[in-house]
């Protein structure tokens, strides 16, 4: 079952 | 002084029935160029992010930059009160706490001043890089709509592929699965109803249907949508304010365990 990635893991908090 | 006037304040309208279901409360930024928005949802999964020029407001004024922290319930609710074919005005002091909207009625008869309390808000933004995605594909907006919500009855995550060939959008659940392909279709007398892609790399990546749905509350703003992707990277679902900005969707997509 695919699991649901977090946006975080691609964007940077600037 | 911050104002904004929108002789077709229905943009409005549609901009925040767009993004409220996504966001809770979020920061508008005025500057010069424009108004801006951008907001994650509370899960982290997906990300909207709204531009309106300045330069498609009939008038617009802002001396200082402002951040309105705006809870979208409220706004969604005033909003409401006005027409569609009200002229819509947005104004705040530099130091105010509050946001006043002021609707009129085409022919000036019907004048509603509103007050909304404005919130401070600590918002982390993000910065979303600058690029190119593998795979673009426009195509009606209505038509994603409907696919989204006929897939959505069959499963709660759809599987997109991109070729050269076309888009495919897939589901599969407990009573069965479902498959809906829009190839590329440049015939179109309107160009709202074309399908174009554009590949350097064909892309297939799973994502959370409800989320697509909700993307589709921007449908009456644009008669296309794009879609851009790349493997393993967040899909961007975008949709046009007329010829004044966009409304961008950002959404992780799902991976395997």
């Amino acid at each position: 079952v695919p699991k649901q990635n977090d946006l975080l893991n691609y964007f940077q908090v600037s | 002084m911050f104002e904004a006037r929108l002789v077709q304040g229905s943009l409005l309208k549609k901009v925040q029935e767009a993004l409220k279901d996504i966001v809770q409360e979020a920061s508008w930024d005025c500057t010069s160029s424009g108004l801006s928005l951008q907001a994650m949802d509370g899960s982290h999964v997906s990300l909207v992010q709204l531009t309106l020029r300045a330069d498609g407001f009939e008038k617009y004024r802002c001396d200082r930059n402002l951040a309105m922290g705006i809870n979208m319930g409220s706004m969604s609710k005033i909003l409401k009160c006005a027409g569609n074919d009200d002229v819509i005005t947005l104004k705040a002091e530099d130091t105010s706490d509050r946001l006043e909207l002021m609707f009129e009625s085409p022919k000036g008869e019907k004048i509603s001043n509103y007050e909304m309390k404005l919130m401070d808000l600590d918002c982390e933004q993000l910065g979303i890089p600058d690029q190119e995605y593998s795979c673009s594909i426009k195509m009606p907006s209505h038509e994603f709509a409907r696919i989204c919500r006929d897939l959505s009855q069959i499963g709660e995550c759809v599987v997109i592929t991109c070729t050269k060939d076309g888009v495919q959008f897939s589901a599969k659940g407990d009573m069965g699965s479902g498959t809906v392909k829009m190839s590329q279709n440049l015939g179109a007398e309107k160009e709202d109803d074309q399908v174009t892609i554009e590949m350097t790399e064909p892309v297939q990546l799973t994502f959370a249907i409800k989320y697509l749905n909700m993307f589709t509350k921007a449908t009456s703003l644009s008669g296309s949508v794009c879609l851009s992707m790349s493997n393993d990277v967040p899909l961007v679902v975008e949709y046009k304010v007329e010829d004044m900005g966009h409304i961008k969707y950002f959404l992780a997509p799902k991976i395997e365990d």
